[in-house]
């Protein structure tokens, strides 16, 4: 499955 | 957090503030579209719901509650307070049109099948057209005032500057977010040719005006 990538940006 | 990504921030910031400023001062929202006012409205509340669910800095937290407060504060400028003021006779845009294909299109591309992760998804594609009412207001009524045009330029420059971030980000730290940087190509491409107009006449004193 496909990593959900980190939501850090605005 | 890289330079890019920082003006980028602050460059968002400053559009908000001219904005506010802008309809505060000249107790007037006249040449604003609310349709995209509403839209980024919607944006922030679903893109920022992971406030609720995730910390990431206390920088992050911060910003997504000042993006979050100040769009309901704008909208409640112009549809309350200076609502006399408000040109909807210009604000015609279908907002629907551009609300139903970004949440359809989330369903569909997404990165996971979740409701958090399709209301960002659908956050990050509405953002990239929620300026079309915007530009449609001014070409309909074909000027901005100069202040507007600020507005508009700072807004526009901050996802530019976020291509540049995303780039960085990719040679340096091989991150990189498919969704949010083809969205904020789109989103780039839509302002080019106010930028243009930006450089070339309100740089230069003029008054932003299209040709009849």
């Amino acid at each position: 499955e496909e990593d959900v990538p980190a939501k850090d940006e605005l | 957090m890289n330079i890019f990504r920082l003006l980028g921030d602050l460059s968002h910031l400053l559009a908000i503030i001219i904005l506010l400023l802008k309809i505060w001062k000249s107790r007037s929202c006249a040449g604003i579209s609310g349709k995209s006012q509403i839209l980024f409205s919607v944006v922030y509340t679903t893109r920022y719901l992971d406030l609720l669910t995730t910390h990431v800095s206390p920088y992050n937290t911060v910003m997504k509650l000042v993006f979050i407060f100040t769009s309901y504060a704008t909208i409640y400028l112009m549809y309350v307070k200076f609502k006399a003021t408000y040109d909807h006779n210009h604000d015609t845009f279908r907002i629907e049109f551009l609300l139903i294909p970004t949440f359809i299109l989330a369903l569909l591309i997404n990165h996971e099948f979740t409701v958090l992760e399709v209301l960002w998804t659908f956050s990050i594609y509405l953002e990239s057209v929620a300026i079309l009412p915007q530009l449609f207001l001014v070409s309909k009524t074909r000027e901005a005032e100069s202040i507007t045009s600020h507005y508009l330029f700072a807004l526009g420059s901050y996802r530019a500057l976020y291509l540049l971030n995303w780039v960085y980000r990719y040679v340096v730290e091989s991150h990189y977010e498919l969704i949010a940087i083809i969205s904020g190509v789109v989103q780039t491409i839509l302002y080019c040719d106010f930028f243009y107009l930006y450089i070339t006449k309100v740089l230069k004193g003029k008054k932003l005006q299209l040709p009849a």
